[in-house]
């Protein structure tokens, strides 16, 4: 069966739609046939990254893979228990037309919701993208000093994601291994980037989740957005761009991530 | 009766609650009385930086002005039509509340709800922040290449947006006053920025809003979140952190802004 893997965080515009698609594309480069779910359809960046990249395939001819692609909508049902009974239809649905791949990829919203919390429970790992960010941190934990100590406490995307956890535990499921992921790391400004590593150590021991390296703010990792293409597409000749040290950069940021979720022997 | 600003924008992490918290602390230090409403209750990003101002200014007797702070959380009630009637109510009651004060501002989801909307309904003017990437611009508009001319549809945000312009042109309001603000921009990455900023011109006489000046990727925006300060209680001797090029340069940001918006004659 396909191993699932959801890309989580409450917190708006942490780099969960921009994580997924990268992460698609290298299992997709590595070999692996990949499924791939928007519970965040409404707003749909991922569903229409993967357009763009269709678009570009038909009109380009490229040999590049695409992931065979769900949304799907959160029910709009009024009554609460047959909308949750809708929604939990769709996702399996989706997730059955699915079935036969290698690997699941499901990218959910940035705020709180039944489907996202049922696309969740699903996970056998869960991505966490987050900024380097006070803000962003406390949708985890929330921060306070208290006589000199560092008090943290577990915060709502935190609590959700135990709850899940808990629920796997009574289905007697296998336990979510939570990989939690900074993104958008300044090139400069240390000081701050030190704090938030500390921080983001005690939390990983707290909250029973483990770091993985993140990426670096590089405009390679939004501005091909518009040919659904990826960095690590370009060392195809039907991409057209030339590489730079960012690119270099990125394409080991993005090699480290799948390193570090263990998804990748051969790139290790 | 105040002035009602509404910061808002679907994309998450486009920069409302930080946009928000720099605004309400200009307007403070202008001397004007503020009133504040997070209608993002849940995450409350905006409601903890508040919380965290109070806080600092009981245990350092610092001479900071704090706004009047609402949190308004969307109605739990199932019944849609009554779940409706109870956001206005609880929204009403907040602006009601706070109806003595100059300015009231709003700060909104990073997600569509009934109680955004309704917010995004009662703006003299709204400010759009968005980060300089297409996958942003994506929630303003859908782009198109088609035979080499560009193709602009408006999208998801824009759509809503227009709809409470149409409810408000009903209604017999004064128009909402559409500021979009680029935010996060890179101190590098001159193409990037340069596309960006042609689609914001086409799109903003297009969709009927106004650009102003931009917000730079600082981490000054963000690391004073646990204090609840923001770089422009800097010159008061109670905040204990010293001055550098880039506060100077993002002091001049946030002023530039209020100048956009019309909110600072003295300033100007
Ligand atoms: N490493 C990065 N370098 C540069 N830009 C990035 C990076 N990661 C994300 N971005 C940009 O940051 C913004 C937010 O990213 P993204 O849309 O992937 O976040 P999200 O968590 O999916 O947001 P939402 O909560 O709205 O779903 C986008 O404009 C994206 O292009
Ligand atoms: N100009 C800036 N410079 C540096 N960091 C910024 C800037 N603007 C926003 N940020 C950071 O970007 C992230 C997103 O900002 P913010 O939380 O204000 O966005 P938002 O639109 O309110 O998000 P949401 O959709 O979750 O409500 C936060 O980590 C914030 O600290
Ligand atoms: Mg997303
Ligand atoms: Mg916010």
């Amino acid at each position: 069966r396909p191993r699932i893997i959801v890309v989580g965080n409450e917190k708006g515009g942490s780099g969960k739609s921009t994580t997924s698609m990268h992460l698609i594309v290298s299992l997709l480069r590595e070999g692996f046939t990949v499924g791939t779910i928007d519970l965040d359809a409404r707003q749909g960046t991922l569903s229409r990254y993967i357009e763009n990249r269709q678009h570009f395939v038909q009109t380009t001819n490229a040999q590049i893979a695409v992931p065979e692609h769900r949304r799907v909508y959160r029910s709009a049902v009024e009554d609460s228990e047959i909308s949750k009974q809708e929604d939990r239809q769709n996702l399996e649905r989706a997730m059955e037309e699915l079935w036969d791949r290698d690997y699941l990829v499901f990218d959910t919203p940035g705020s709180d919701n039944h489907l996202s919390r049922l696309g969740h429970s699903y996970a056998d790992i869960l991505i966490t993208p987050l900024n380097d960010s006070f803000l962003d941190m406390d949708m985890l934990a929330k921060i306070e000093v208290v006589d000199d100590d560092l008090k943290l406490t577990p915060s709502t995307y935190s609590q959700m994601v135990w709850e899940q956890r808990q629920q796997r535990a009574i289905q007697r499921k296998r336990p979510i291994d939570w990989v939690v992921m900074r993104n958008r790391l300044s090139h400069i400004d240390a000081k701050n980037k030190r704090d938030m590593g500390l921080l983001l150590e005690h939390l990983a021991k707290r909250l029973q989740f483990r770091l993985a390296p993140g990426f670096g703010e590089r405009v390679i990792f939004r501005e091909l957005f518009p040919k659904g293409l990826t960095l690590l597409d370009l060392d195809s000749e039907d991409a057209g761009i030339s590489l730079s040290m960012s690119h270099v950069a990125a394409r080991q940021e993005v090699r480290s991530l799948l390193q570090a979720i263990g998804l990748s022997g051969e790139m290790a």
